[in-house]
């Protein structure tokens, strides 16, 4: 699958998730 | 209950060679099997692997023989609420978990030994209208259950001897979760699959729920069974008890579709159908590291490897009838295949 399928990929996407969602 | 002797057998067209019979066990006093695990058992100083079989009304632990034949240790009776199914917990010794209930899962209970009085014991985890339960390394139960207003999603964890210690709950969604899976490469990860066919995300370690995703509309009621998180991506198995079948990939039992957890958006990336030729649908199924496997409603089991997305071996149904129930020992190298009059074959794999 490309990137241009699913956006842009972030190798620390737990993290940043992690960091916006409330808590 | 003495198991029968191995009976090794060659198996047909694609399976030969890929399953081999080892063993075989009947519980004779089993009405209708519902379920079949394994165990980690110590006792006397030596730790075996067992086998556990769970009928409506009872669960039984069963200890390898040196002649690769089972004796039955000692039988759980469980009268007064059904059993539905065995809960695997990973990584643990001397713990049995089960969800009892009619329709659906009313409570949750450990069966276990104690040394303090000598004695096979039962706890109760948890009561309620439950929808879905997991174990998760590290001795730890997660569940979620529902009342008319809200859902709640708990994590229990368990001491050595079946007490509940201090739970943490994670956020819910609104949609009611049906499934959890553990994610490999990412230990604090869990994921979940819903009734509006939604995958979602949590932060096992702080409760928060990130992210919600949708599977889309051509495979309803999908079930997580696992997920691996690598380069950035969620690749998420999961199964299709009421997919469609389509001329580009057949009837698919298991399909894995990866997800960007950062923008939501996700495409399958393996169809894990029958060969063509063979048919049936997905009926129930157990899914270990990058195997699959799956009872069909032909009364078959199949076995796929996901990376591939292929077949790679066929039980037939049996002489004395259909295929009820399969599931991995610990390790893909066993898998256990159940009849629900309450024989269970061990095939090396």
């Amino acid at each position: 699958c490309s990137e241009s399928d699913l956006g842009p990929i972030s190798l620390n996407w737990f993290e940043e998730l992690s960091a916006e969602a409330p808590s | 209950g003495v198991a029968e002797q191995l009976t090794p057998v060659l198996l047909d067209g694609l399976t030969e060679e890929s399953l081999q019979l080892v063993s075989k066990l009947k519980d004779s006093s089993s009405s209708c099997a519902v379920d079949v695990s394994t165990v980690w058992w110590e006792a006397a100083g030596s730790k075996e692997l067992c086998v556990v079989t769970a009928c409506e009304s009872s669960v039984s632990l069963w200890k390898p023989l040196a002649s690769n034949g089972w004796e039955k240790i000692y039988t759980w009776q469980l009268r007064e609420v059904p059993v539905i199914q065995i809960v695997p917990l990973p990584d643990t010794c001397n713990l049995v978990c089960i969800a009892l209930g009619d329709l659906e899962i009313g409570e949750i209970r450990l069966l276990l030994y104690s040394s303090e009085n000598d004695s096979f014991k039962q706890s109760l985890v948890r009561t309620g209208n439950i929808k879905a339960v997991l174990g998760l390394k590290d001795r730890r139960l997660v569940s979620s259950s529902r009342t008319v207003c809200e859902q709640q999603v708990e994590v229990v964890s368990l001491s050595e001897t079946g007490r509940s210690r201090d739970g943490r709950t994670l956020m819910p969604p609104e949609e009611t979760v049906l499934a959890f899976a553990e994610v490999e490469g990412l230990q604090d990860a869990l994921v979940g699959t819903t009734a509006v066919n939604g995958v979602v995300v949590w932060n096992l370690r702080t409760g928060q729920l990130l992210k919600k995703m949708h599977v889309g509309y051509s495979y309803p009621a999908s079930v997580c069974h696992q997920a691996y998180s690598d380069s950035g991506l969620l690749f998420v198995v999961l199964s299709h008890p009421h997919a469609k079948e389509s001329e580009s990939c057949g009837n698919p039992a298991f399909r894995v579709v990866a997800f960007n957890p950062k923008t939501a958006r996700s495409t399958g990336v393996i169809f894990s159908s029958l060969p063509a030729g063979h048919t049936g649908r997905y009926l129930e199924g157990d899914v270990k590291d990058a195997c699959a496997a799956a009872v069909l409603t032909s009364g078959a089991v199949a076995v796929w490897d996901l990376l591939l997305g292929r077949c790679t071996a066929l039980l037939p149904p049996g002489p004395q009838g259909d295929w009820a129930l399969v599931r991995w020992a610990t390790t893909t190298a066993c898998l256990l295949a159940g009849q629900r009059n309450g024989t269970v074959c061990l095939y090396q794999y």
